[in-house]
């Protein structure tokens, strides 16, 4: 169970990135997993928002926002995590990972007004759209925000 | 190809750092 954000083979074998949402009385919690051919899970975020946040999750969702990304040649994913702190206001984390080793890094925060995440062809820079269709770009390594 | 993944890979998992990873792959890219 969960929404499919990306598929993609690794090792042969196809995976898929899936959210998984649970809405709560006091809350939303927000699961984000990699799970393979046999159904094998791999827990790569495990979050809880605020009612408001959870059902934005559910809008970005609805309105078939792309959360995640695989950049090329196809050997690293880059996902959104949603967060809620409670002393901060919230924002999604980009989150790029080395799908072989399991690697992952912290590339950005961006706001929730992010509706695409997009590589270059060049494989080193992570290309995000908001819902103005404002563009910018990051660097795939965390170096930050590039001009 | 195989060898700009080996050094992505190298990379990803920080055994090299970004000025050697640039240097590579521009020697690639001759």
């Amino acid at each position: 169970p969960g929404n499919c954000w990306q598929l993609f083979a690794l090792r042969g074998r196809p995976h898929a990135l899936l959210a998984r949402v649970s809405h709560f009385s006091f809350g939303t919690n927000a699961k984000l997993l990699l799970v393979d051919s046999e159904g094998d899970e791999n827990l790569l975020y495990d979050g809880t928002l605020a009612p408001g946040y959870g059902r934005a999750l559910d809008a970005l969702e609805g309105m078939e926002a792309r959360l995640s990304t695989l950049v090329p040649p196809g050997d690293i994913l880059v996902y959104a995590e949603p967060h809620d702190p409670p002393a901060d206001e919230a924002y999604l984390r980009l989150v790029a990972r080395h799908l072989e080793s399991g690697h992952s890094w912290p590339l950005a925060r961006v706001p929730w007004t992010l509706r695409r995440l997009g590589a270059d062809a060049s494989g080193e820079i992570v290309i995000t759209t908001d819902n103005k269709g404002q563009q910018r770009r990051f660097d795939i390594w965390g170096d930050g925000e590039l001009p | 190809d195989a060898r700009w993944l080996q050094l992505r890979s190298w990379r990803a998992r920080g055994l090299i750092d970004a000025e050697v990873y640039r240097r590579y792959r521009q020697r690639m890219a001759q």
